[in-house]
C-alpha cells in the first residue's frame, strides 16, 4: 500500500494550482524515498520536477514502487474540497485502480475523502543533465511574478541578461518597449527580500512569457525562486518546498533562426 | 528573428 499523508495538506494545492495549466495528466512515482513527477506541456517547450521527499510527510508508508496517473485538473478540482488547514492524506491500494484522497480537519472532527480514478499515460520521461549554470539569480517569488507581468504588457518574449551588475529584463513589442533592471541587494533586513546574482560569466537568453507566466503562478509555494541560466541550454526556475522538496520548471529558450 | 525551441533539443529521452 501507499500512503502519504502531508499535514501542511496547502502545499499539494498550491503545487496542483502551480502546474494544472502547463501540465494536463502526470504520473506521480511513489518510492520509498518520496514522491515525484516529470512532466512536459503538450508542445513539449517546458518540463515540470516535481521532488516531495518521504520525510517531509508524516507518516510515509510505500512498500513498493507505484505510478499513479491522475488528471491534474480533476485533482484541482477534488482538492479544493479542501480546507487550507486541512491535513491531506495521498492513499493508493496495491491491487487499486484508483487514488484516494483524505481531507482531515486540524481537530479530526471532519474527514472527507475522494476517490479518483487512475489514467493511463504515455508520457515520454527526459534525463536532465547536471548542469554548471553561467548565471544562478535568487530573488523574492513575488517581484519575479511581477516583472512577468509587466513585461506581458509589451510582447510575448522577454529577454534576460545577467551581469555582474545584476540582471535585466527586457521586452519590445509593437507598443514600444520597456526593462526592468534589478541590482543585487546590499543590505536588506531579511534574506527572502534580496536578489543575489552568483555569475561565472555574463549571459542573456530570451524566453516566452507565456511559459514564465505560467511558472510564477508557483510563488505562493516559496517565498523565493532561483533562475539558472547558461548559454543556448533550457532555463532552470526553481521554488523549494519547505523543507521537503522542490517544484522546478525548465524552459527552452528562444533561439537565433 | 528568434524561434522557441524545444527541450528535445537539449534533454535525451530516458
Amino acid at each position: 500500500m501507499f500512503e502519504a499523508r502531508l499535514p501542511q495538506g496547502q502545499i499539494l494545492k498550491k503545487l496542483i494550482e502551480a502546474v494544472r495549466e502547463l501540465v494536463t495528466d502526470a504520473n506521480f512515482e511513489c518510492k520509498p524515498s518520496g514522491l515525484s513527477l516529470q512532466a512536459m506541456d503538450s508542445s513539449h517547450v517546458s518540463l515540470v520536477s516535481l521532488l516531495m521527499r518521504a520525510d517531509g510527510f508524516d507518516p510515509y508508508q510505500c512498500d513498493r514502487n507505484r505510478t499513479l496517473g491522475i488528471n491534474l485538473r480533476t485533482l484541482a478540482s477534488v482538492l479544493k474540497c479542501s480546507s487550507n488547514d486541512d491535513i491531506i492524506t495521498i492513499r493508493a491500494e496495491d491491487d487499486g485502480d484508483s487514488a484516494i484522497l483524505i481531507f482531515e480537519s486540524p481537530s479530526s472532527d471532519r474527514l472527507s475523502e475522494f476517490d479518483l480514478k487512475l489514467v493511463d499515460i504515455d508520457n515520454e520521461q527526459l534525463v536532465i543533465p547536471d548542469t554548471q549554470y553561467d548565471a544562478v539569480v535568487r530573488m523574492p517569488s513575488a517581484e519575479f511574478q511581477r516583472i512577468v507581468r509587466d513585461m506581458q504588457i509589451l510582447g510575448d518574449s522577454v529577454t534576460i541578461a545577467c551581469s555582474k551588475d545584476g540582471v535585466k529584463f527586457s521586452a519590445n513589442g509593437e507598443i514600444g518597449s520597456g526593462s526592468v533592471r534589478l541590482k543585487q541587494s546590499s543590505a536588506v533586513d531579511s534574506e527572502d527580500d534580496a536578489v543575489t546574482v552568483d555569475l561565472q560569466q555574463a549571459v542573456s537568453l530570451t524566453f516566452a512569457l507565456r511559459y514564465l507566466s505560467l511558472f510564477s503562478k508557483a510563488a505562493p509555494l516559496s517565498p523565493t525562486v532561483t533562475l539558472s541560466f547558461s548559454k543556448d541550454v533550457p532555463l532552470l526556475v526553481e521554488f523549494r518546498i519547505a523543507d521537503m522538496g522542490h517544484l522546478r520548471f525548465y524552459l527552452a529558450p528562444k533561439i537565433d533562426e | 528573428a528568434k524561434k522557441q525551441a524545444t527541450l528535445g533539443a537539449f534533454f535525451k529521452p530516458k
